[in-house]
């Protein structure tokens, strides 16, 4: 299994569609300070890690729609969809792509949003969406997802915090 | 399980042994259980010992030492059992020119068994990817994906 | 005193705008005293809207954007009332070429009126200093200093 | 005021005797991971942060003795020295070269030490010590002392925290 793409709509830096192509194999990302590289990872981790949002540098999801940048006005929603390869079906979902789609759109109410959840494009329950996650081993609170500034953490963690990873593998 | 416990510790014990010794050029580093009999009620504890220097608590390691540590324990552990996908924002930033072509090399040996998406802006790291996304803002804020070139006289910041 | 505060607080924010302007090429940045009636009732606040962008909370900045923020403070306060020496150890390790550059330009500049002494592994930053030091370990680690030249070819490691 | 030199012995990656000689301006310092870059910033905290030992990435104070490496025995002391031009009198001692130095010997007891402090090699009190260098605005606890891996803490403190600076100032 392997991300073949991620469609970005109004998440943080990135406005409208963007559609970001991926291969197997070591991909990097590179570009100036605040180009949008991190952001990447926060949309990824946005699908992946659906029940926290301080993984994302957000102190509240509506923080991820796009601002409207100096002079525009907010956008009132945002949506990521992650296109996988499914052929070797490490996802317990019968088809050879999987789409996974996290959106969310303002309310009335300030800060207020509402959250869904689709799997090739039919909604979905949370936990539907987290158990498939964990099923195949890609929830945002890895060992495998590390963030920006968080490389020594593994040896700066409590051992038992440590041994805890072993448990998770186990 | 205390038994499926122990068996992911030695596998892993094992993989990060050798990991380390490679990535840091001869140092030895392994892992303890603090309580073997009943791993549950203790910790994982990490022994370094860079090459040519003596054992050394984890504190007082530098910063691209501890980096390299932290990336063996991840490297291990996907020996063992890998994840599909890994996701590693700037895990070079503190790493040296010769360390970090050290990473890249050995992303690229690994990413044939899981998709590797690395943020970087060092063209030592970077110089190993299959694949580059490019990313800029044009001076208005917002991202735009450019060039997914192989890599090929990268800058520094990507341009 | 409060008044002495009030003072100090206004001559660094007006700092503060200027020399963040300059390090992120047009960007706006300024301190808010929470209670300015009462100030040791409440905190220091910073906002930045980083070049064409727009008002930015300081969790949602990026690392490269936090860093330039961190340093305009410190500059700011030096301009205010230098201390005689600043020992800034990789405070670049988040930014990119083009901001080590400007990094490297404005501490050569401020060394004028304190002695800056700054660990790095980025030519970018290096090559404004007046004088390198090298520093090694010939596989025993035992650390040697080498090399105290004007700086000219130095490669990213130091040798 | 400027540092003019630093004199290790037997401090953490520096063994035997050391000079290392600074001028004015703008000094970079450079080499590969691990080579010593940060244990030079280290130094200069441990003379100037005598009340913090956390500052120096020590959990006591004896772990700042060379350990002896892979098969030496590990030194019983250590001792380092700042030498300031002292020309401009910030430092108030009445001397254009002001020699401060730290000493730390180990003792019988398990990781027991006795700590010694000399300003122009005459014995002083740390209080006395202290006060000095709160005089000349150079205590490890400034602003202007960031260690590897903390140049963002100033976003990240807290308002009260990043008010606490100004206070200081004035
Ligand atoms: N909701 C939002 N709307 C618009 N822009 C946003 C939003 N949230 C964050 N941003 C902007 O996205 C930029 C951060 O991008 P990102 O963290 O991806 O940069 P980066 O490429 O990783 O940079 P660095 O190399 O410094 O880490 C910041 O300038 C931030 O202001
Ligand atoms: N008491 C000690 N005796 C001998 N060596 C020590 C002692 N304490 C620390 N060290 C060693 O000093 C080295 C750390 O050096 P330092 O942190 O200065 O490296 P650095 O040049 O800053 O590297 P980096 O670029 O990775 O930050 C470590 O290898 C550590 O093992
Ligand atoms: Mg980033
Ligand atoms: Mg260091």
């Amino acid at each position: 299994m392997y991300l073949k793409a991620i469609e970005l709509e109004n998440f943080k830096s990135f406005v409208h569609k963007n559609r970001i192509d991926f291969k197997q194999g070591f991909t990097a990302i590179s570009g100036p300070n605040g180009s949008g590289k991190s952001n990447i990872g926060d949309a990824i981790l946005f699908v992946l890690g659906p029940k926290s949002s301080k993984v994302i540098r957000a102190s509240k999801l509506v923080d991820l729609i796009y601002d409207g940048g100096k002079k525009g006005k907010p956008a009132d929603y945002c949506r990521v969809s992650l296109i996988f390869d499914n052929s070797d079906r490490v996802l317990p979902v019968d088809s050879n792509e999987v789409r996974l789609t996290r959106y969310i759109k303002r309310t009335n109410k300030e800060q207020g949003y509402n959250s869904y959840f689709y799997i090739n494009d039919e909604s979905a329950r949370l936990q539907d969406f987290v158990s498939l996650l964990e099923h195949a081993k890609i929830s945002a609170d890895g060992y495998n997802f590390v963030k920006q500034g968080d490389v020594t953490r593994i040896v700066e963690m409590t051992p038992v915090e440590r041994r805890g990873i072993l448990d998770e593998i186990s | 399980k205390k038994y499926a416990l122990l068996k992911v510790y030695r596998a892993i014990n094992d993989n990060f042994r050798k990991i380390y010794k490679e990535m840091s050029n001869g140092g030895d580093a392994y892992l303890i259980l603090e309580d073997e009999e009943n791993p549950f009620n203790g910790g994982l504890v990490i022994k370094v010992k860079p090459p040519g220097k003596g054992i050394k608590p984890l504190h007082a390691l530098s910063g691209g030492e501890k980096s390299l540590t932290a990336l063996a324990f991840i490297f291990a552990i996907q020996q063992y059992d890998p994840s599909p996908i890994y996701l590693l924002d700037e895990v070079d930033m503190f790493l040296d020119g010769v360390n970090s072509e050290i990473l890249g090399r050995i992303i690229r040996r690994n990413a044939s068994s899981a998709q590797f998406i690395v943020m970087s802006l060092r063209k030592a790291t970077i110089k190993f990817a299959d694949y580059i996304i490019g990313v800029a803002n044009r001076g208005d804020g917002i991202s735009r994906i450019y060039a997914h070139h192989v890599p090929e006289g990268v800058s520094e910041n990507g341009q």
